[in-house]
């Protein structure tokens, strides 16, 4: 199955972005 | 290999024919990638969508995230002008990007944007309806719906609550209109999907 958010790259930006917040609570 | 790509979260709707497609479409993305950002970033602040589990909050993301967009950016569809403002701020008629190849999926997106600017949503109504149509995207990936579901009530719960303090006598009816946009948008993605999906990259 052809993901068309997968074509975007759209499902990696998503993570990062998630993952951006991770990387900002203080310890 | 296609000349255009007409989506108004390009910079332009004309592509360099010489430009090698993979090129093509890493400067397309470069130029959403913001305002996918926004998107993630507008989802984190939905109260509960950061206690589901990562995958569904991914998942939940990639099956709405166009219908975000579609929502905040409904006014580059300007119906009054018959023109469609891309990302570099530059209008195009909607005869233009017709001839470019533009079809059913922007008659619809501009039907959708018309409609929703006459329910007259001030800024609040307008963002917990943009919540509502990220938590209320496809569920076929989610592996906890009642999490989802129980989040989705409750969306929908409150902003039932809102266009009823603020619509008077159309209140009833707004809310209805509101949630009737919900199977629009999903049509409007598959729609959207099947675009992408015939849109080719060869590196």
């Amino acid at each position: 199955y052809n993901d068309p958010a997968s074509n975007l790259g759209l499902e990696d930006i998503i993570r990062k972005a998630l993952m951006g917040n991770l990387e900002e609570r203080p310890d | 290999s296609r000349a255009y790509l007409v989506c108004p979260m390009n910079t332009s709707p004309y592509v360099d024919p010489n430009k090698p497609s993979q090129e093509i479409w890493e400067e397309f993305s470069m130029s959403f990638t913001p305002a996918v950002r926004e998107v993630v970033e507008f989802a984190k602040k939905i109260p509960g969508f950061r206690d589901l589990s990562e995958h569904d909050q991914v998942s939940l993301l990639k099956a709405g995230t166009f219908e975000v967009l579609m929502v905040r950016f409904a006014s580059l569809f300007n119906m009054a002008e018959q023109t469609v403002t891309f990302l570099s701020g530059k209008q195009y008629s909607l005869g233009t990007l017709r001839s470019l190849g533009a079809g059913e999926l922007l008659n619809s997106m501009c039907e959708f944007s018309e409609k929703l600017a006459a329910l007259r949503l001030n800024q609040d109504e307008m963002s917990l309806f943009t919540a509502v149509v990220l938590v209320s995207a496809d569920h076929s990936g989610i592996q906890n719906l009642n999490s989802v579901e129980a989040l989705q009530d409750k969306l929908i719960w409150a902003l039932r609550n809102l266009v009823m303090q603020n619509h008077g006598d159309e209140s009833a009816t707004t809310f209805t209109k509101l949630l009737l946009k919900l199977p629009e948008l999903r049509s409007l993605n598959n729609m959207h999907s099947e675009e992408l999906l015939s849109f080719k990259v060869h590196p």
